[in-house]
């Protein structure tokens, strides 16, 4: 028996859900952080965050269309994971670490957290 | 898939959403 494996297909399916939330299509829920707003798909957000996955599989929850964060989170900090969530790419910038390590907590992107560890260690001189 | 033969296939999977139409 053979089958074949589509080495690019999980990226290419995160390719075309990026592209569905840069057209606003079929997100179903808005991310209030602070004033700013962030559309997104509810099965991305709790396929990649702890916090998400308890919230929306919550059935008191799971229906709403708008959830607000701790206003401590900083939007900066959550566009980053956002952007990650949906291109697994996570921008480390020097300036807005503590940001995006506090949310990846809040959010329990444990992996993430992880991450920012390690790249604080290794830029402590 | 243990046991399978496994051909890896490198180029796209599925098509492409546009950036915009």
């Amino acid at each position: 028996d053979s089958c074949i494996q589509f080495t690019r297909h999980a990226s290419d399916v995160l390719l075309n859900l990026n592209r569905l939330r840069s057209r606003d299509i079929l997100t179903d829920v808005t991310i209030l952080v602070n004033r700013q707003q962030f559309r997104a798909h509810k099965t991305v957000l709790m396929a990649c965050s702890g916090l998400f996955y308890s919230i929306f599989t919550d059935s008191l929850k799971c229906s709403l269309n708008a959830i607000s964060l701790d206003p401590k989170v900083d939007p900066d900090g959550f566009a980053i994971l956002l952007e990650f969530m949906y291109t697994s790419r996570l921008s480390l910038k020097e300036s807005l670490i503590m940001a995006i390590m506090n949310t990846a907590i809040y959010l329990q992107m444990d992996h993430v957290v992880d991450t920012c560890h390690r790249f604080i260690k290794s830029s402590d001189p | 898939y243990e046991g399978v033969n496994t051909i890896k296939e490198m180029g796209r999977s599925i098509h492409e959403i546009p950036r915009q139409d």
